[in-house]
């Protein structure tokens, strides 16, 4: 028996939103650490590693760890039935082959249930290694969204360089190149609105805009996104799920043959 | 020529 209730139900109609153009299917994992997810996009280019832990619900029955596969456009369109304040709770029965999703309006006065099927899926899990990072850095992630998206407007490429004089992001097309660097800048009066690199050894990098772009999805769940980059190393592109977990997307680079 | 690698020759299966 698998019963979780989120106050927050917006968090899990974000978090859907941020993946389900990334991945079509994929088994999302209950355990007593929390509600996990780990997916790969059909090319296997980019992995998407998502946590809500246990602490972070209301509610949290999880009997014993239940693996459930889903339709991540199935889900997105039953979630999106959920108003942005209502409050889901996902139940599923050990062994069962459907899970039903409860969306409670704040004030009690409408309750829905939403029934969904499951469905097996043969998933690799993969192992990812702790890594020290070469350069991290941590920016508003409104800008990386702009930045990504303007990026991609000129090229298919993103060259992500971090030296002591900041990070640059750099593009080359058809119709030209274009740069942009960010110098690190704390003295900013919100928190969420600096930039901060932290740099232990330079490194540049090429990373598909495609991808990068739709990492971006998950902007309306974090004002900041902390992105770490390591030489012949997949980047990790990370916003925090309010303070209950996280959205990692790693992304392999364009490595020169 | 800059070549796209997958995420499977980093890491491994658990």
């Amino acid at each position: 028996m698998l019963e979780l209730r989120l106050v927050q139900g917006s968090l899990l109609k974000k978090v859907l939103e941020s993946i389900k153009d990334l991945v079509n299917d994929a088994n999302f994992d209950c355990s007593s650490t929390g509600f996990s997810l780990q997916a790969m996009d059909s090319s296997h280019v980019a992995l998407v590693s998502l946590l809500l832990r246990s602490e972070g619900f209301e509610h949290y029955r999880c009997d014993r760890n239940l693996s459930m596969g889903m339709n991540l456009g199935n889900m997105s369109k039953m979630l999106k039935c959920a108003g942005n304040d209502d409050i889901i709770t996902i139940k599923a029965d050990d062994g069962g082959d459907t899970v039903t999703f409860m969306f409670e309006s704040p004030t009690q006065d409408k309750i829905a249930d939403f029934e969904m099927k499951l469905m097996d899926i043969d998933s690799e899990h993969l192992g990812i290694p702790d890594a020290e990072y070469h350069s991290i850095v941590r920016m508003p992630s409104s800008e990386f969204q702009r930045i990504c998206k303007d990026l991609s407007t000129i090229g298919d490429t993103v060259v992500i360089s971090v030296t002591k004089e900041g990070v640059k992001f750099s593009t080359a097309g058809d119709i030209g190149t274009a740069n942009i660097v960010l110098r690190q800048n704390t003295t900013v009066d919100k928190p969420e609105d600096a930039i901060v690199i932290e740099m232990n050894e330079p490194v540049s990098l090429s990373f598909a805009l495609r991808y990068m772009n739709s990492f971006t999805k998950a902007t309306p769940l974090s004002d900041t996104v902390t992105i770490s980059l390591s030489s012949e190393l997949p980047v990790v592109v990370e916003y925090k799920v309010a303070e209950m977990g996280y959205i990692r997307y790693y992304l392999a680079p364009k490595i020169e043959e | 020529v800059n070549q796209q690698r997958q995420i499977t020759s980093f890491f491994g299966k658990s």
